[in-house]
């Protein structure tokens, strides 16, 4: 499973969550406006949290963060 | 499986119930209108409860919780 | 597999059935209007009943319970 | 696999025939009417009896049992 | 793979007949008119006889047997 | 893979047809008008014959035997 | 993977082809008109040649041999 | 995966190549006109060669060699 | 994965590339016009290329060399 | 899982970032305009930034970068 | 998963990115207008260039390089 992040505006934030007992954040990429980034679920991250406005398109379907 | 989960209000919150016997509260992640969390079932977390307004896509459709 | 559980008034309850010989009851989520609980069959979990008015969304299709 | 059964009137039940040898009942959950129970076929569950008023959807479709 | 039978007719017999190297019957289980009966193919049973009028829904879609 | 033999006449035979180097008849089981069969490919049975008047369900369709 | 042959006249013959480094018929099963006979590739059998008039059913759509 | 040819006119010759560094034809099956013959790839042939006036049905379409 | 190719002209090439860390031309089987090849991608072959008027069908759809 | 670029205008980048505790840049294959660059998740790649004007194929649609 | 590539002018090429820590080129696959390469993704292949007037065509659609 992966998901395509589409950064709308500078400054979003796609945040990796540790996999595992303890739920922490592990990695924070910034995204200018335009710029495209695809992520994967991994050993490592089991959530990833949206911050800005961003597009995200996965299997569901699309959605918007504001 | 994962959910796509978005905050139409702020302080909604995205719990994590353990996996396992027992069934208790491992995590809270808070959110911000508009804000975006992707979670996954996992070894740890297998039932997710969701709190205030969001909409969250799963494979099997849409839901909006209030 | 996992269902999306919507309740739809105050007071519903979701209540997992142990797997194995004996069908018990292991745990009753509660949910107030509004909330949303997302869960999995797991390796304790091999049956769910959901008590009070709610939408419970699978693989299968939509059905309401009240 | 797993079959949703929700009773649409009081004292539905919902039987558990063993798997093996031997075919026998191991387990009769009561329902109320409206009550949903979501069943999957398991180790100890080969085949699922339903006696009285209810909808019961498969991956093959939706029956209505008398 | 399973079956959903339900029976139009009271007498209604679904059996199961032995998987390996000899066929015969190993269980009838008789069902009243309007009772529901979901049966899986599993290590003991791997062909299935239905007498007496009933509806049988499987992935291959629907038959009356009479 | 399985299929399912609805006799539309009495005395339709189907016949199981051993799996391996040689190929013989193992197993004829007889139906009345209106009697269903539903059989499994199995360890033993790697070939289906059937006699006499007919519908026939698989996962590629219906057919008629005659 | 199998398919489904109904034999449109007396004599059609169903050849099984040996699976390895030879290719040799293995087995002839001669089908009156109306039989149905229904095959899976195997561990002996990796072609299969009908001669005369049938109808050959599989995954990939229907054809009429001659 | 298989494919079904049907000969469209005497003398058409399926030609199995050998799987592995060398590639040689290692048996040609020949059919009369209207014969049809049903192939897998297998531990020995991994390509396929069509002489003369036929149709070949797989599970990307149907083309018709000359 | 498999790909059909349909020679459209005399003198058509399929050439099989080598797997693994160096990539030359280990076979080249010649088409002539009608001719059908079906050749699977392999423990030898991870590439494949076709010089000539040709029509190739694969699970992504079908296009025509010149 | 894999992802078409197709970079619109000259010096579009395709990032590579590590898989694993640590998220590092690894690769960055440049672009020119009308170049493709087709790649894959890895063992050593869990998630891909594209910078500059580019179309993104995967199989969730197709999105543009900028 | 593989690609289909057709070269649109002479002098397209189809470039091999190695797969591991180090991304280099491991091979480039020239090509003459209308020839035709079908490639597979390896265990040396992760990344593939095209350089040159073609299509490309992928389970998620087709593009054209330039
Ligand atoms: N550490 C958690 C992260 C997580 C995944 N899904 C969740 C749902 C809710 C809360 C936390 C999570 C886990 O791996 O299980
Ligand atoms: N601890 C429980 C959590 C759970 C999953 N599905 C459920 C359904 C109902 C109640 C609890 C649950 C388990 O892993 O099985
Ligand atoms: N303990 C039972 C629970 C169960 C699953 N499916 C059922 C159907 C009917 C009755 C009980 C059940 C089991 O694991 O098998
Ligand atoms: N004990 C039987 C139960 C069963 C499953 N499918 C059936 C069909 C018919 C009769 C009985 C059954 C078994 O596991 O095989
Ligand atoms: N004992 C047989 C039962 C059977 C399965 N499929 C059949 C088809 C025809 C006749 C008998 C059968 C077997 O396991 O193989
Ligand atoms: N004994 C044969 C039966 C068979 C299967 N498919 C066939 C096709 C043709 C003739 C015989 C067969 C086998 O297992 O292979
Ligand atoms: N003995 C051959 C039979 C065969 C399968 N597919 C073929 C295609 C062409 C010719 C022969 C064959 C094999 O197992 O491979
Ligand atoms: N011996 C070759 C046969 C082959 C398969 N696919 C091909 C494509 C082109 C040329 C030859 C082939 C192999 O197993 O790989
Ligand atoms: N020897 C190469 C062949 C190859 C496959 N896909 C490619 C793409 C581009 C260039 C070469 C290739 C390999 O197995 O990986
Ligand atoms: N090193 C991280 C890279 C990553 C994958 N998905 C992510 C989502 C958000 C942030 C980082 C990541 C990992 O393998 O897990
Ligand atoms: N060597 C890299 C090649 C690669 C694959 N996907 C990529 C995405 C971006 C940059 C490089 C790559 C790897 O195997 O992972």
């Amino acid at each position: 499973d992966f998901m395509i992040i589409k950064a709308l505006e500078n400054g979003v934030q796609v945040i990796g969550l540790t996999r595992g007992q303890a739920t922490k954040f592990h990695h924070a990429e910034k995204l200018d406006q335009g710029e495209v980034l695809v992520v994967q679920f991994t050993d490592h991250t089991s959530a990833v949290k949206i911050k800005g406005k961003a597009t995200i398109q996965t299997s569901h379907g699309q959605t918007e963060s504001e």
